[in-house]
């Protein structure tokens, strides 16, 4: 899975994070002390489709028939997550009671097009 | 040149990187938001002392808090056989007078939220920092009790003889007690503790004068199946 740099036309990984002191919520989330809610973008032409891995979709699905079969169509592949993983937060709720839950498929790992 | 500057994935023109910046942190905000099942941000009104915080942190993460007092949450998942709409809660006490002359202790805790969504105790013990004793005998007979408000009834959950030479932490597990209370639609999750040496109270008001001594209640608790079930079946 690429990382995106400045310019990013294929289909990539967009690095983003977020500090929580800067948003001025580190008073009711304890940990971590941020969030990479990072994001795919770019584009993934015909004969990227598919690559790196399939991500599990119907759509992919659907769009890789369409080409064993040699139909060409206007659908295009799409530049989707095709890696997660969960993220531990600890954080005060409205009745300040500590919860500490694991929230999934919080931070994207890798992109791929479908 | 307009190519270039348009969203690579969606053609539209490229914002402000500013704006981009403020849009992208909303989207995070609200993402967090939703997956914590909250409508805003929680407000904290009554900042809880950070010696008592940290003191529940470090002992619910022995190893994970750092010297700075931040918690090392690589891989410190909760343990993954209790399916992934577990969590765990802790609340600390609200203390009550000293009741018949301060040898006892009312603590009470506020479960709001945990009430109004069906959920399973999978564990949950009390922490109770328990002052040395003078020593005249090794062992203190430490009892909790559970408080029915509505009745007035009290129920002796717990006897175990202390050794309490020296001062301490101590835990005393309720995880049927909190079961029983978050199944019933009482209001707050009330014990008398009473660990007296010759008069003294030694988990009483005085015992834990100092912030980081407050008691607490841990809980791991998860989304009952049922519930789940239930919604599924609206989508």
């Amino acid at each position: 899975s690429l990382r995106c740099g400045e310019d990013a036309s294929v289909c990539c990984k967009k690095d983003f994070y977020v500090k929580f002191r800067d948003i001025h919520w580190q008073d009711w989330i304890i940990a971590p002390e941020g969030y990479h809610m990072n994001y795919c973008m770019g584009q993934c032409p015909q004969h990227l489709s598919g690559s790196p891995g399939i991500a599990s979709s119907f759509h992919a699905t659907v769009f890789s028939q369409l080409k064993a079969n040699g139909i060409h169509s206007a659908v295009s592949s799409c530049c989707v997550p095709i890696q997660r993983r969960p993220l531990s937060m600890v954080y005060f709720n409205s009745q300040h009671i500590i919860v500490k839950m694991d929230v999934p498929d919080m931070i994207v790992e890798s992109c791929g097009c479908t | 040149d307009a190519a270039s500057t348009a969203c690579p994935t969606c053609g539209r023109p490229a914002m402000e990187k500013g704006e981009e910046e403020r849009y992208l942190i909303e989207i995070a905000k609200q993402q967090i938001l939703s997956k914590l099942h909250l409508r805003e941000r929680p407000n904290i009104t009554q900042p809880l002392p950070r010696a008592a915080l940290m003191t529940a942190l470090r002992k619910l993460h022995a190893g994970r808090v750092r010297q700075d007092g931040t918690l090392d949450m690589e891989n410190n998942f909760i343990n993954p056989q209790a399916g992934n709409q577990a969590y765990e809660i802790v609340s600390f006490a609200t203390v009550e007078d000293d009741v018949s002359a301060g040898i006892s202790t009312h603590l009470s805790f506020q479960f709001l939220q945990e009430k109004s969504r069906s959920v399973q105790v999978l564990q949950s013990s009390l922490w109770m920092y328990v002052q040395p004793a003078n020593g005249s005998h090794p062992g203190v007979t430490a009892e909790i009790y559970l408080l029915e408000k509505d009745s007035g009834n009290r129920t002796l959950l717990i006897q175990r003889t202390l050794e309490a030479t020296r001062g301490g932490w101590h835990t005393f597990p309720v995880t049927t007690s909190l079961q029983h209370f978050l199944d019933k639609d009482q209001t707050s999750f009330g014990l008398e503790v009473h660990c007296e040496e010759d008069g003294r109270n030694l988990c009483g008001h005085g015992a834990f004068s100092h912030s980081s001594q407050q008691p607490f209640l841990v809980a791991q608790v998860r989304q009952r199946d049922d519930d789940s079930e239930h919604i599924l079946s609206k989508r």
